[in-house]
């Protein structure tokens, strides 16, 4: 409090204990959204399945223990590791598949990233996950393109391609950090993840994401932090 | 840091628990179920400034002692957050996706006088 004026808190003790927690109750709302950066509670229409959550936070625990460092260990490789700084609010994204449009040569699968944060963070890292059921013996190959729309919507890009040989039925994750940065750098928020596999081979993704095998993304990111100037 | 009391009148930590269920956040908030915000209330008198919440040290010994001989700055010390943690959230945003994030200093743990 400035010199000669009452603390900030002391006007709270002045009201009526029922007006008191309503005060408290608007400053706990106010406080956590405003942190969040939400205008307002998101409207959740359809949430989640239950199983296919707990497979997402399952699949990043695993991976949070498999890029784990020891303590002291020297910092190696070019993707960059979470680590907590002072005062830096950080983010861990999931974003599910909604499926598109898909053939049988190739599915479509669209993953709306979040619209409040796209201007005020900067993604680390970004894990696309894939459930594959394996249709028969042999290997599968599988190209997965990662496309971008353009500012209109109506053509989309290319950003990323990789081919993979799936062999057994499982789990499957493929780095998409570049690409989801350059979508959060053009301030769009959808990716679209092709899967393309070879005439009458059928597809190894499988066909049910209702249940706990739903593709997604899982993005890690943190508040962009302000460009130092130094005036000289 | 003192936790309040039924009749403390000084600067204490007050406990309060805001339930996602009771304001209806339930449904986009997954975890976790309420937020202990809880808040600093009470008086600061003269002796009480820069205790208990601020580490003792030289500077703040000194700075007692002007605060001591100077009424007017002692009137001025405030019942405040001394220590707070982040406070972790797992929610659904506007586009269905999932966040999980730690707000930084949401929930107060200690209060002391300034």
């Amino acid at each position: 409090a400035a010199k000669g004026t009452r603390c900030p808190a002391c006007g709270l003790a002045a009201l009526a204990p029922s007006a008191q927690r309503d005060v408290l109750l608007a400053l706990a709302k106010q406080s956590i959204l405003s942190k969040l950066g939400l205008p307002d509670r998101p409207n959740t229409t359809q949430p989640m399945p239950r199983a296919a959550l707990l497979t997402a936070l399952h699949r990043l625990r695993v991976q949070h223990m498999d890029t784990a460092e020891p303590p002291g260990a020297p910092r190696g490789g070019s993707s960059p590791r979470l680590r907590p700084g002072r005062g830096l609010q950080q983010y861990e994204i999931l974003s599910f598949a909604e499926s598109g449009s898909s053939t049988s040569r190739s599915v479509l699968l669209h993953f709306r990233f979040t619209r409040d944060l796209s201007g005020s963070i900067e993604i680390l890292r970004a894990t696309l996950y894939l459930f594959w059921a394996v249709p028969g013996p042999g290997t599968h190959p599988v190209t997965i393109r990662l496309l971008q729309p353009d500012s209109a919507g109506l053509n989309t890009t290319v950003t990323g391609e990789s081919r993979l040989e799936v062999q057994k039925s499982g789990w499957t994750s493929l780095d998409v950090g570049q690409a989801v940065q350059q979508l959060f750098g053009h301030g769009s928020q959808r990716l679209t993840v092709e899967l393309e596999v070879p005439e009458a081979r059928g597809s190894p993704l499988l066909a049910d994401h209702s249940g706990s095998r739903w593709p997604f993304v899982a993005a890690q990111a943190r508040v962009r932090t302000p460009h130092r100037v130094r005036r000289r | 840091s003192i936790d309040c009391s039924g009749d403390s009148r000084t600067c204490c930590r007050k406990d309060f628990f805001v339930d996602f269920k009771e304001i209806g956040w339930e449904d986009w908030i997954i975890h976790p179920e309420g937020y202990h915000m809880n808040y600093c209330a009470g008086l600061c008198p003269r002796h009480m400034a820069a205790a208990p919440g601020l580490a003792a040290s030289f500077h703040t010994a000194v700075l007692n002692l002007i605060k001591a001989s100077n009424a007017e700055a002692a009137a001025d010390s405030c019942c405040v957050p001394t220590q707070r943690r982040p406070l972790s959230l797992l929610y659904y945003d506007r586009d269905g996706n999932i966040v999980k994030t730690d707000i930084p200093d949401m929930i107060v743990d200690a209060c002391g006088c300034t």
